[in-house]
């Protein structure tokens, strides 16, 4: 699922 | 990435190293509560816990770095430089932040993402983001004191709030199921409080030029 995307954001 | 949320990030690192500059520059930190610095430090160190393990991009990997590095060298400059820790206003910056971290802790325990340790404590640091500048915000209503919380720097966090909302609403309506909620809404939050530390700091900041030009 899309949550398992690291989190691109600083 | 976008353009506003590069910007975001480039204002906040700019901020960041205004403060330290300046600390750095004066040898003092009189008015800047390191509660709030040592909250940032934590900020950083907790949501960064994927440094080593998710690579997103060089850009992403540097910045980490940068963020944890300045920091962390803004808490070693008020705790153990020898002229800059003799100016803090330790009786002054009182704020009990410890409840503040176990509040988001705790609060990051129930909201997140996913039940993973990573997860917990990337929500834990972002609800602490958000409240990480109220000890900052006592300690100017208590103090008044604007010398080493430069316009400059109070200009460029707000830049900082302000595109990184850009840039959910931007992702918002060019990305497909886009909804980091806890960013987001926290994120807002974030942003009333800095409005509120912003107006605090120009009430002061009016206060102490009207007294030097009587």
């Amino acid at each position: 699922p899309l949550q398992q995307r690291p989190h691109d954001e600083l | 990435m976008n353009i506003f949320r590069f910007a975001g990030d480039m204002t906040h690192l700019i901020s960041i190293l205004i403060l330290l500059l300046k600390i750095y520059a004066t040898k003092s930190c009189a008015g800047i509560s390191l509660k709030t610095q040592e909250l940032y430090a934590l900020v950083f160190l907790t949501r960064y816990l994927d440094l080593f393990t998710d690579y997103v991009s060089l850009y992403n990997s540097v910045m980490k770095i940068v963020f944890i590095a300045s920091s962390l060298a803004i808490v070693w400059c008020m705790r153990r430089h020898p002229l800059v820790r003799r100016s803090y206003d330790k009786d002054l910056d009182t704020f009990r932040h410890q409840y503040v971290v176990l509040a988001c802790f705790v609060l990051a325990l129930v909201l997140h993402e996913r039940f993973t340790f990573q997860e917990v404590f990337w929500a834990f640091s972002i609800y602490l983001e958000a409240v990480a500048i109220l000890p900052q915000l006592v300690l100017l209503q208590r103090s008044g004191n604007v010398d080493n919380l430069t316009g400059q720097y109070v200009l460029f966090l707000g830049a900082y709030r302000g595109l990184y909302i850009i840039n959910w609403i931007y992702r918002y309506f060019t990305e497909d199921h886009f909804a980091r909620w806890i960013a987001c809404v926290s994120g807002l939050i974030q942003t009333a409080l800095y409005a509120d530390f912003f107006y605090y700091y120009y009430l002061s900041r009016i206060k102490q030029d009207t007294i030097m030009r009587l």
